[in-house]
């Protein structure tokens, strides 16, 4: 089972 | 005031029609650089960035910088009402909720104006890094719209591997499975047939197809796609806009769990 990871996990929000 | 005329105005629709199946909402940020908007899909997954710098407009007037949240399927309504060859300038105020639309036929013998309503939105804001990819494949776009179009009707992730071979394109689904091998290619007749695989190191990534196939909405704008690939970071799929800027949509990676 593959799980989607989230774009917020990779940029911060600014 | 705002002041933005755009001779080629089609391409207004087009870059209207690259993002709204991936955003319904977005801001649109105005300032001195360009016309620039980010946004999320609804789902926080993939992340859209688009740029027109000022210069590449025929005439660009910004006196301070606004935010006009508009919903894009609205927009591409009005747009529609644009004739191809059509001139569009598009006008805004301070504190006014609307913004308008002015199309100009080529031969100034119709022309025409639309209000349109802006809207609030609490848009959120992300930095994205600076980053180093470990490997850059560029390639016609209709190429890489045709292998994300083939292979959704396949499976519903594609596992993208970059080696020295090339860039490799993989599905499996409920019927099978599929493997698309590009190579580098640049013995070709123009330039926007070219594949390049720019390659530091080897580099494996697992996507959802639907994510990419929204983004290949974006054909039109350009020839040539890059995609920019690092583990451990979300794709960056790039469509350059000829003397004017960028849409890279951006999409975070599934992982085995």
């Amino acid at each position: 089972k593959r799980l989607q990871l989230n774009i917020t996990e990779f940029f911060p929000s600014t | 005031m705002l002041e933005l005329r755009l001779v080629q105005g089609s391409l207004l629709k087009k870059v209207v029609d690259a993002i709204r199946d991936l955003v319904n909402d977005a801001s649109f940020d105005c300032s001195a650089t360009g016309f620039s908007l980010q946004a999320m899909d609804s789902s926080h997954v993939a992340l859209v960035a688009l740029l027109l710098r000022s210069e590449g407009f025929d005439h660009y007037r910004c006196d301070r910088n606004i935010s006009m949240g508009m919903n894009l399927n609205n927009m591409a309504k009005m747009l529609r009402c644009a004739g191809n060859d059509d001139i569009i300038t598009f006008k805004g105020d301070d504190g006014s909720d609307t913004v308008s639309f002015m199309f100009e036929s080529p031969t100034q013998d119709k022309i025409s104006d639309f209000e349109m309503k802006l809207m609030d939105i609490d848009s959120e804001r992300l930095g994205i890094p600076e980053a180093k990819y470990q490997a850059i494949v560029r390639m016609p776009s209709t190429e890489f719209a045709r292998i994300c179009k083939d292979l959704g009707s396949i499976g519903d992730t594609v596992v993208i591997s970059v080696t020295k071979e090339g860039v490799k394109f993989s599905t499996r689904g409920d019927i099978g499975s599929a493997n698309i091998v590009c190579r580098q290619n640049t013995d070709v007749d123009k330039p926007e047939q070219a594949t390049t695989v720019e390659m530091n190191d080897p580099v494996s990534l697992t996507f959802a197809l639907r994510y990419m196939n929204s983004f290949t909405k974006a054909t039109p704008l350009s020839n040539q796609v890059t995609i920019s690939l690092s583990s451990e970071l979300p794709v960056v799929v790039e469509y350059k806009i000829a003397e004017m800027g960028y849409v890279r949509f951006y999409l975070a990676p599934k992982i085995e769990e």
